[in-house]
């Protein structure tokens, strides 16, 4: 564990904790993708199937519940919440999922490191995770006056990815067998998916403007 | 490509 990774990681947990706070303080799910939502569930649950099979620390196992408890939690609040549901932008949110969960699985199929089932459900969310947003950045777009929580949440998300790839560098560097081709392309793309929405979340802070994608 | 052990990550 490096300071990048624990950095990342800490980050990603205060995304979902800023998430699950708009929900709770504003009894709204307004501007948030419950596809994109979905699709990080279905991440969770296929790249922590090894909670099962293999201990890594009391960390990484405490961490992986807490993910895919918080992430089905949010899920049953905007599918099922008497109130909350009905803030759900269920007309904005048309990203069509398949597009993307279609390609990720032949790929996952095509491209891995060995034919196993675990495995190849592992690579699937790897692949899945880095274009899990998109459904999210659209609805952003077609969103009047985004909230703050809202804006942060996936700001906050976009920082995780970015220090997980000075993690990389940094394991790149310190520990000579660390190799990961698949997951370090993966993760460069899905960084790359938020240099847009940094920029206007950068010009908004700066004129101390609301946030709004163009 | 890369190894199993650096799947530690979350």
């Amino acid at each position: 564990m490096n300071i990048f990774r624990l950095a990342a990681d800490m980050t990603h947990l205060i995304s979902i904790l800023v998430l699950l706070l708009k929900i709770h303080a504003t009894r709204s799910c307004r501007g948030i993708s419950l596809k994109t939502q979905d699709l990080y569930a279905l991440v969770f649950l296929f790249r922590y199937l090894d909670l099962f099979t293999r201990y890594i620390s009391l960390y990484n196992t405490v961490m992986k519940l807490v993910f895919l408890g918080t992430s089905f939690s949010i899920i049953y609040f905007m599918r099922f919440h008497r109130v909350v549901r009905n803030t759900y932008d269920k007309e904005q949110d048309t990203f069509r999922s398949i597009f993307i969960v279609v390609p990720c699985a032949v790929l996952a199929l095509l491209i891995n490191q060995e034919r196993s089932v675990l495995e190849i459900l592992w690579t699937f969310s790897i692949y899945l995770e880095a274009v899990a947003i998109l459904p999210q950045l659209v609805l952003l777009q077609r969103t009047q006056n985004i909230d703050n929580l809202t804006g942060n949440y996936v700001f906050l998300l976009g920082t995780y990815r970015g220090l997980y790839i000075l993690n990389w560098i940094y394991r790149y560097l310190t520990e000579p067998h660390y190799r990961q081709w698949i997951v370090w392309l993966s993760g460069v793309l899905q960084t790359g998916l938020y240099v847009d929405f940094f920029y206007y979340y950068f010009l908004a802070w700066r004129n101390n403007q609301k946030l709004s994608l163009p | 490509l890369g190894t199993t052990a650096s799947k530690d990550e979350l």
